[in-house]
């Protein structure tokens, strides 16, 4: 359990402040769908 | 300091979409049966620097069925990807290819194909027909009939089958048995062919002529046979049916 707080506490601390509007580009892949997903 | 190596291509990158088309055309050009596949998606684009203007490109690619007979000179472009009613079916393509001085070629490529689950289909459209075996025996003896009725009726050549394509059952509320086949002229009038049909061969590959029928036999509630077969004409090997110089299993 503290490991786990420990973690959970320095990846907070960790993350980069995001500018207000910050849109993450999407995943290289997999690309789009052209039709339709079976 | 050394060059950054280049950013990792993404799948929907110009380079990318440019691989993935020749990449299909290859597929659709270097294959003797079915229908034509068109590009669905790019899953993944892996690209191995091997020297300069030297790139080894790993695609592994999404395909959907289209409408199109792989015999059909109908340019991809034009042909309908097959729609989820009428129980699609995907292609997993993994492709590798290598570029060289900016021109792409096919080193090796591995394709399966699978029809879409059938409760899918019917989950979205109970009463659709659906994809059953090719030899199933309701498919051969409505493929039979409708061959046989084509060429008792026509004036052309005595047409042979090549392949059947697909087939589809309907069990309610009416029974109908769907076909699609490739066919072949033959050396015969279907005038001839009555007299003696094993004189009937395939006409060479330099006089050639391919085509494709539907058809629709309705069982219940009562019986009717549609039959529809066109033939394409003579056709010289093309992008869209490279193959045809190799002749057709």
């Amino acid at each position: 359990a503290v490991a786990k707080r420990a973690v959970a506490e320095a990846a907070q601390h960790d993350k980069v402040p995001r500018p207000v509007g910050f849109v993450p580009p999407p995943p290289p892949c997999p690309g789009r769908i052209r039709h339709f997903k079976i | 300091a050394p060059a950054a190596p280049p950013a990792p291509l993404g799948c929907d990158d110009p380079e990318s979409e440019a691989a993935a088309e020749f990449a299909v055309n290859y597929i659709n050009g270097h294959s003797h049966h079915g229908y034509k596949f068109a590009l669905n998606r790019i899953d993944s684009i892996v690209v191995r620097h091997q020297g300069p203007n030297n790139e080894i490109v790993f695609l592994e690619l999404d395909l959907l069925e289209t409408t199109c007979p792989i015999l059909s000179p109908t340019p991809l472009a034009n042909c309908t990807v097959r729609s989820f009613t009428e129980h699609a079916v995907e292609g997993d393509c993994d492709v590798k290819l290598q570029k060289l001085d900016g021109k792409l070629s096919v080193v090796a490529s591995k394709c399966h194909s699978h029809a879409d689950s059938s409760e899918d289909v019917l989950r979205l459209c109970p009463d659709c027909p659906l994809l059953t075996t090719l030899n199933d025996t309701e498919v051969l003896s409505t493929v039979t009939a409708a061959l046989n009725d084509h060429n008792s009726k026509t004036a052309d050549a005595y047409l042979r089958l090549l392949e059947i394509g697909r087939a589809r059952i309907q069990h309610h509320p009416v029974h109908v048995v769907s076909v699609e086949f490739a066919v072949a002229a033959t050396n015969c009038s279907a005038e001839e062919a009555k007299d003696n049909v094993e004189a009937c061969q395939l006409l060479p590959d330099d006089q050639s002529n391919y085509g494709f029928c539907t058809a629709a036999e309705t069982k219940r509630p009562s019986q009717n046979l549609q039959v529809d077969c066109q033939l394409y004409g003579h056709q010289v090997p093309t992008p869209d049916v490279p193959f045809l110089s190799q002749g057709t299993s």
